[in-house]
């Protein structure tokens, strides 16, 4: 994994997230302020003062916190298009990876959202083999071809050509099966297949989260466990990297564990986990009016005349 | 950064030019891959290529310096690679051993086991896409066809990998085949080089099913289960597998070992078919002689 | 760290949609190999 592009480009301490978003954020509203100015200065015989009193009260910049909104907003939108064109659950995911990575290397004041919704879901399907050529997509989406196709490589750019995704959801099936194997006999089965539908599903919520960027996917599917059955996920980590069993040192168990070398602290992956749980269930949704004004404004920077 | 000095290549959807990286005088290639020609955005051979060298950084494998867009064209910068293994096979005024093939078959598949063990099938192994560094070293390139092993239910095409090097699966239209398939590749470029022409040359798709089972017999459910399954399967014409004496024969230059590496690569059932772990192992290439060192080859 | 942190076994898995798959002949004339399936799920897993 460390040798995956998802770690060597999209990996950060939240310090650094935000501080990549400050300046994302920042170099937008500089240039949106210098844009307003040179409005205002091409039309100072034109405007009068209300007009320009106007323009100034309503053509604000979005700070970093109000992009953020915008940019789960349409995040959210991203899942939803790409669950109604019956997509894979991996390729969802690599379409809500695509876009969320997008904004952290560009602003939605620069590149507003719904420009790029459609070709991050059209990128996502090429990249998986799950190719639906231009003319279907857009038929499909009801989407415009040449602004599908006009963000294709800046999109591609600000991913850093990055487009293999691990999502936590092979994770799930591999600890799906390891569970069975440590705990072998103390687990009901039928039960295990119904918490893998809903850890699917949360899965996917995960991923609308900056748990992306700060934990690797095993750890999201360990956090996803623990959300849905705290006792049994908390019950195979103990028995498989502390070995503080009954029946310790029991050959067999020592092999299923595969405890080789291990060199996995319990405590410090329980606080990792659990860490990663609580981020996973800070919910990203927006309030629709919250991100009705915050749209307004952007689109009023970039369209001042409208004012 | 990066000059494009010489084209040395065109293929369908890329521009191939020697160049140098300014900043330390390093030879590369950039591959300027066309925009224009396809009507559906990035072609996907450029988006597999990207996709897959940028995971992979080993030895065996062609390293992808940098990428960049210019004039509306993506450009990958890959390290310089003069030759390739059909070159090498086709220059009759180049002598190779034994010892030489082996160190080339072990690059090669070491190359090919990184790939498997990332989970990524290469789909395209074949002479010309085992380029040969300055310093004599095998570097699988051209992952335009590569992908990530399928999800279970996931049916892929079973229209890969060039004609001569496809595996007996994929000749059936397969639709769930694995890492197998890279593995047959290897084999029949390993007898390419014991007898220095084209082991399984089939005319066309038809002509290739006849040419290998011709060359190896046509396998039946009991070798193989479940492969008359294969819609293909009742039209064909059944030959006997050759005799460990007629392999003897055929490659005359190979030892007991040597005979066995291939036959593991070529078993016609892919789940018997060798991995890269049990090539690599295998007794071949811990007998004599050893694998020479790449650069002593001339 | 290079120990692979799991034992592939597949009689202790009950994992009924693959183990569907390994019965069926296009499968099984494939190659298909319920063994690279665990192995891959096991990778990721401890990645």
């Amino acid at each position: 994994f460390r040798h995956s592009s998802q770690y060597r480009f999209w990996s950060f301490t939240p310090e650094q997230l935000e501080q990549r978003r400050i300046e994302v954020n920042a170099q937008a509203v500089q240039s949106i302020e210098q844009d307003l100015r040179n409005f205002i200065d091409a039309r100072s015989t034109e405007l009068n003062e209300e007009e320009i009193k106007t323009i100034e009260n309503r053509a604000v910049p979005v700070n970093m916190e109000e992009e953020l909104k915008l940019v789960n907003l349409y995040a959210k939108k991203v899942q939803t298009i790409a669950q109604r064109l019956n997509l894979p659950t991996e390729i969802v995911a690599t379409s809500i990876t695509f876009f969320r990575r997008f904004y952290l290397e560009n602003s939605v004041m620069k590149i507003e959202p719904k420009a790029i919704v459609l070709t991050t879901i059209f990128l996502a399907c090429k990249s998986e083999n799950y190719f639906i050529g231009i003319d279907s997509f857009c038929e499909k989406t009801r989407g415009d071809k040449e602004q599908v196709l006009k963000y294709e490589f800046p999109l591609l750019e600000s991913l850093k050509f990055s487009l293999l995704s691990h999502h936590p959801y092979r994770p799930l099936h591999g600890f799906f099966l390891d569970i069975q194997a440590v705990l072998h006999g103390k687990v009901d089965l039928s039960y295990m297949g119904h918490i893998y539908d809903r850890c699917k599903k949360r899965i996917t919520d995960a991923l609308l989260t900056d748990a992306v960027y700060f934990y690797s996917p095993p750890q999201i599917t360990l956090a996803v466990l623990m959300l849905e059955d705290e006792a049994l996920t908390t019950r195979y980590l103990e028995l498989k990297f502390h070995g503080n069993d009954t029946n310790q040192g029991n050959a067999e168990d020592e092999a299923s564990r595969g405890n080789g070398n291990v060199t996995i602290q319990l405590d410090k992956l329980m606080k990792i986990v659990t860490n990663c749980s609580k981020l996973i269930e800070k919910p990203t949704t927006v309030p629709v009016e919250e991100a009705k004004s915050i749209a307004a404004r952007l689109y009023f920077c970039q369209n001042p005349d409208d004012l | 950064e990066y000059t494009k000095e010489r084209k040395v290549g065109e293929g369908t959807y890329a521009v191939v030019y020697l160049g140098t990286k300014q900043s330390s005088g390093r030879k590369i290639a950039v591959k300027e891959i066309k925009t224009s020609e396809f009507k559906d955005g990035l072609d996907m051979s450029a988006i597999r290529e990207v996709k897959y060298l940028q995971e992979i950084q080993h030895e065996n494998v062609i390293e992808l310096i940098d990428i960049f867009l210019a004039y509306d064209n993506l450009n990958l910068v890959l390290e310089f690679l003069p030759s390739d293994l059909e070159k090498v096979i086709k220059d009759r005024s180049i002598l190779f051993t034994p010892a030489d093939i082996k160190s080339w078959m072990l690059m090669t598949l070491r190359g090919v086991h990184h790939c498997h063990r990332n989970f990524i099938l290469h789909r395209d192994l074949k002479p010309n896409n085992l380029l040969l560094s300055p310093e004599g070293i095998i570097k699988v390139a051209d992952f335009g066809l590569a992908r990530t092993f399928p999800s279970a239910q996931e049916i892929l095409t079973s229209n890969v990998v060039t004609r001569w090097y496809r595996a007996p699966e994929l000749l059936f239209g397969a639709k769930h085949y694995t890492s197998a398939v890279d593995i047959w590749s290897a084999g029949v470029i390993f007898a390419e080089l014991m007898l220095r022409i084209p082991y399984l040359p089939g005319q066309n798709d038809v002509d290739q099913i006849e040419v290998t089972f011709r060359a190896l017999g046509t396998p039946t459910d009991a070798d193989w289960p479940d492969v008359s399954f294969f819609s293909a399967y009742n039209k064909l014409q059944i030959y006997p597998p050759p005799s460990r004496e007629e392999l003897r024969r055929r490659f005359i230059a190979a030892s007991e070992n040597a005979l066995s590496f291939l036959c593991g690569m070529l078993t016609m059932n892919p789940q018997k078919r060798w991995n890269a772990v049990e090539c690599l192992e295998s007794d071949y290439f811990k007998e004599a002689p050893a694998p020479s060192d790449p650069f002593s080859i001339k | 760290d290079v120990s692979k942190r799991y034992n592939l076994d597949e009689s202790l898995y009950s994992d009924p949609f693959i183990k569907d798959l390994q019965e069926r002949k296009d499968f099984i004339a494939s190659g298909f190999r319920v063994d690279y399936v665990y192995s891959r799920m096991l990778t990721e897993a401890f990645m």
